[in-house]
């Protein structure tokens, strides 16, 4: 999968690509205080392409211990616990579902938006592939907005940007690919090398993409995520990231 | 639709009445069927003789035509309100020209007979249509095509099209008429189209080989169900929508059940068997978040508990152990019982022990009219409307053949409730079990369907209590000529501690390419369906009304409907009658005052003397038409 960053105060996105095994599960937001996780399931693509095998979220679960609400999304269906009840939705009609401040609402083969109390509000994405395509699966996107509230202590892959971290792009030069330069890139202190890139988003025009341009970090986002990326790997779906 | 002689091969028969052809096509649009059943029939006889025609249609099928051809003449039908159709049908009969229709209630069917005196050498072409919406119970669609022929016939064909545009979930003939022919069926099922065919030869309808007469009289049962990939399905087609609803994948809602079961007299023997067995079966099936309790009734009222308990497993045995025990006797109170288990109800709701997003409901089976206390029906019924709450719904099953199966719709009609009539038979505790199964999983409480007012009229009811699992929710209506192209709609509804809205746009007339390319369609599928769910809808609101000048705008509106759409319903006769308007004939919709009985409604004969015999069922009931002079009247005008 791959992930972009908004950084608004230093007006520029970054992005970089997690490569990992299929079947890992990749924590992406984790809130300790507020008791909310958020990970990523990987699939992979049907077999590789130009000696590269995607991969993908294939099922995104979000857990918010307060409410005890369970969420499990993948391309066939999307699923809703709570200590009671278990309710399956489908992507093939639009639904919402509104329980105690908790609103899960399904649009039609496009996407899911979970709002909670109305200061939090994540959106997943649903990507179809042709069924007889010979190489791309169905996957999903996640997208948080930046005025979702998340706590001082949140974590994750994507959680750990909650606070704008201090980022400067500078030099930037020529590289191997004369439509791709590249940049040395600053991050609290420390100092990349990253590529000028484009990435697709979807969150503007659900299944129309558009480009955005970003500078993007190698090695799986080395330097400029927290650690390593495999200290993201959870063993559930529903698990909180531990440093 | 006439006679021809393509083939003269001969049938030999004892009275030398020859059935040339028998058809039946039923077509199926999107669960509405449009039948048609056609038998062409020779007299080859030296001297006059009586032809029959005898179908069965399913109840709640409206017939809307029935045309004869007697030797070239042709007799066509048309819809009249009652009275006109009478008037003109009496003039026929004053003059001597009047032939012999007979409509009769059995249990789940009404038989439609036509019976004629026919001069030798004559041809006969009877042609009967009748139209059906399909309910969805238990997951399933049912239906039944009763072939009876009658003798052997030529040529006989029964053709089953089914469109369904939303695509087959599974389709199966569980009954073939009788098992032998089950090879001789055959089924070709696509992704949304699907034929069913049975075409006999004369040898494969021999009860023998060397038989002259038919093995073919019985069922042909059909099931399917469609794909459920939405919870919403809504068709827009030549100016009407219909919108089917039925979500799955929803948690039950607990629900809170009262069964009043009636332990009179009445009840000794089968009928208390078969309850006590499936009494066993039902409370075993209620789930550990459901609240019940019984109330059996005789002259006196008792109860198992005095309040609503949870299902557990100590609890359900007890019940059971206390079912067992009940030994029949006495007269039926069914008031008393009935405020009974309203006010157990209505105390555990006061009391707050009610799960907020629970449904109640009272079951009541009874097999008979009320003998001790209360014996005014309608005092019953507003005892039972005065004190029932509007949340809780009442539920009807009348057992045998003695119960006023009406009262009993009427009550559960008047409390949001179903009502269904149990046949006193072996059978008894499988058709309980199944009609509780009908509404043992509560999965939507609340629900409301709403469309915007621009694009839709004459839409027919858009709110319900309550959403059973294996049901359908169907809401009807009109396009507004000036709407936009996609018509949208939102449901409300309250599931298991959440609020659930469902959201659809369909685009108008997005079925025409699959209905194009379709030759068994029934074109007018939603204009019928719209109208026969608008007039079972009135019907019911009729039996409601409380003033008389609202009864007669309804009737009105009715009448109207049943004209403008083709239909015979309790307003309207279908008077036949030849070219010139010298002939007539007239077929009302049959009551049914007391529920199993065969009834006649209409008879007259013009030749009266080879009235069919009286069956063991029907004798007590023909005797009392005669003479038809002075019947006639009374029967076909008692509304």
């Amino acid at each position: 999968p791959h992930f972009i960053i908004n950084l608004p105060t230093s007006q520029i996105n970054v992005c970089f690509n997690i490569d990992n095994q299929p079947g890992s599960i990749l924590n992406l937001v984790s809130d300790p205080e507020q008791g909310i996780a958020v990970n990523g399931k990987i699939i992979a693509a049907k077999k590789a392409k130009s000696g590269k095998l995607n991969t993908y979220f294939g099922t995104i679960g979000m857990y918010f211990k307060e409410q005890n609400m369970k969420i499990e999304i993948s391309p066939e269906k999307i699923i809703v616990k709570d200590a009671f009840y278990s309710r399956m939705m489908s992507w093939s009609e639009s639904i919402s579902m509104d329980q105690n401040g908790f609103l899960v609402s399904v649009k039609k083969n496009s996407n899911v938006t979970i709002t909670v109390n109305e200061n939090m509000k994540l959106l997943v994405v649903l990507h179809r592939a042709w069924k007889k395509h010979p190489v791309n699966v169905d996957f999903l996107g996640l997208y948080i907005p930046n005025e979702t509230k998340f706590s001082a202590a949140t974590h994750g892959l994507i959680g750990q940007f909650r606070i704008e971290p201090e980022v400067s792009v500078y030099d930037v030069r020529a590289g191997t690919d004369p439509e791709k330069p590249i940049a040395t890139m600053e991050k609290n202190g420390d100092k990349l090398t990253v590529t000028r890139g484009t990435q697709k988003e979807y969150l503007t025009h659900p299944g129309m993409p558009t480009s955005v341009t970003c500078w993007f970090v190698h090695n799986n986002g080395k330097g400029f995520i927290d650690g390593h990326y495999k200290d993201y790997i959870v063993p559930q779906i529903y698990s909180f990231f531990k440093r | 639709s006439v006679l021809s002689d393509d083939d003269e091969s001969e049938v030999f028969t004892e009275d030398s009445i020859t059935l040339h052809s028998y058809k039946v096509e039923s077509t199926i649009t999107s669960h509405f069927v449009n039948t048609m059943i056609r038998s062409k029939v020779v007299n080859n006889a030296k001297h006059p003789q009586n032809i029959v025609f005898d179908i069965q249609v399913p109840k709640g099928a409206f017939i809307n035509n029935f045309t004869m051809n007697v030797n070239g003449i042709t007799f066509s039908g048309s819809i009249k309100e009652k009275s006109v159709a009478r008037n003109l049908y009496s003039k026929a009969r004053a003059r001597g020209k009047a032939a012999g229709l007979m409509r009769t209630n059995s249990l789940d069917l009404e038989n439609f007979k036509a019976e004629l005196n026919v001069p030798p050498g004559s041809k006969v072409q009877f042609e009967i249509h009748y139209q059906e919406a399909l309910r969805r119970k238990l997951g399933v669609y049912e239906h039944a095509l009763y072939i009876q022929p009658g003798r052997l016939a030529k040529h006989l064909e029964v053709d089953i099209y089914i469109t369904e545009p939303q695509g087959f979930g599974f389709v199966n003939v569980p009954k073939t008429i009788t098992e032998d022919f089950a090879g001789l069926v055959k089924i070709t099922k696509g992704d949304k189209k699907a034929h069913i065919s049975f075409k006999p030869t004369l040898d494969e309808q021999r009860t023998c080989p060397t038989c002259s007469t038919t093995a073919v009289n019985g069922n042909l049962l059909v099931k399917y169900d469609v794909k459920r990939e939405q919870s919403s399905h809504l068709q827009v087609f030549n100016g009407y929508f219909l919108h089917f609803f039925a979500p799955d994948n929803l948690p039950p809602l607990p629900k809170n059940i009262l069964f009043v079961i009636d332990v009179s007299g009445s009840m000794w023997g089968l009928k208390m068997k078969q309850t006590v067995e499936a009494m066993k079966s039902i409370l075993e099936d209620l789930r550990p978040d459901d609240q019940f309790s019984i109330v059996d009734f005789n002259h006196n009222i008792r109860c198992w508990k005095d309040e609503l308990v949870y299902a557990s497993s100590v609890e359900k045995e007890d019940a059971s152990k206390y079912v067992q025990r009940i030994q029949p006797n006495g007269g039926t109170n069914i008031n008393e019982a009935l405020l009974r288990a309203i006010f157990i109800l209505k105390e555990a709701s006061n009391k707050g022990l009610l799960e907020p997003n629970s449904v109640s409901l009272i079951v009541l089976v009874s097999d008979g009219d009320p003998t001790v206390g209360e014996l005014k029906l309608s005092k019953i019924q507003k005892n039972v409307r005065t004190n029932i709450r509007d949340d809780f719904s009442l539920h009807s099953l009348g057992i045998g053949f003695d119960v006023d199966y009406d009262f009993l719709e009427r009550l559960a009609q008047e409390n949001h409730g179903m009502a269904q009539r149990i046949y006193g038979n072996q059978d008894t505790a499988a058709q309980l079990k199944e009609f509780y199964n009908k509404v043992s999983t509560p999965l939507l409480k609340n629900i409301v369907v709403n469309y915007p007012m621009e694009a839709v009229s004459d839409v027919t009811q858009n709110s319900f209590h309550n959403y059973f699992k294996g049901d359908e929710i169907v809401v009807a209506g009109k396009l507004k000529p000036e709407s936009v192209p996609n018509l949208m709609s939102i449901i409300n509804a309250n599931s298991a501690n959440a609020d659930l809205t469902y959201q659809l746009i369909e685009e108008a007339e997005e079925l025409n390419e699959l209905f194009e390319e379709s030759k068994h369609v029934f074109p007018d599928f939603a204009r019928q369906y719209w109208a026969q769910l608008t007039i079972n809808q009135l019907l019911a609101e009729r039996n409601l009304a409380t003033t008389s000048a609202a009864k007669r705008n309804i009737t009105q509106t009715i009448l109207q409907l049943s004209i403008d759409h083709h239909f015979v319903t309790p307003f309207t006769s279908l008077l036949i009658e030849s070219e010139n308007g010298n002939e007539r004939m007239l077929a009302d919709s049959p009551r049914d005052p007391k529920g199993g009985c065969c009834q006649t409604l209409v008879v007259n004969a013009r030749v009266p003397p080879n009235l069919p015999q009286p069956t063991p069922e029907t004798g007590a009931q023909q005797s009392k038409t005669a003479p038809p002079d002075v019947m006639i009247p009374k029967l076909v005008d008692d509304d």
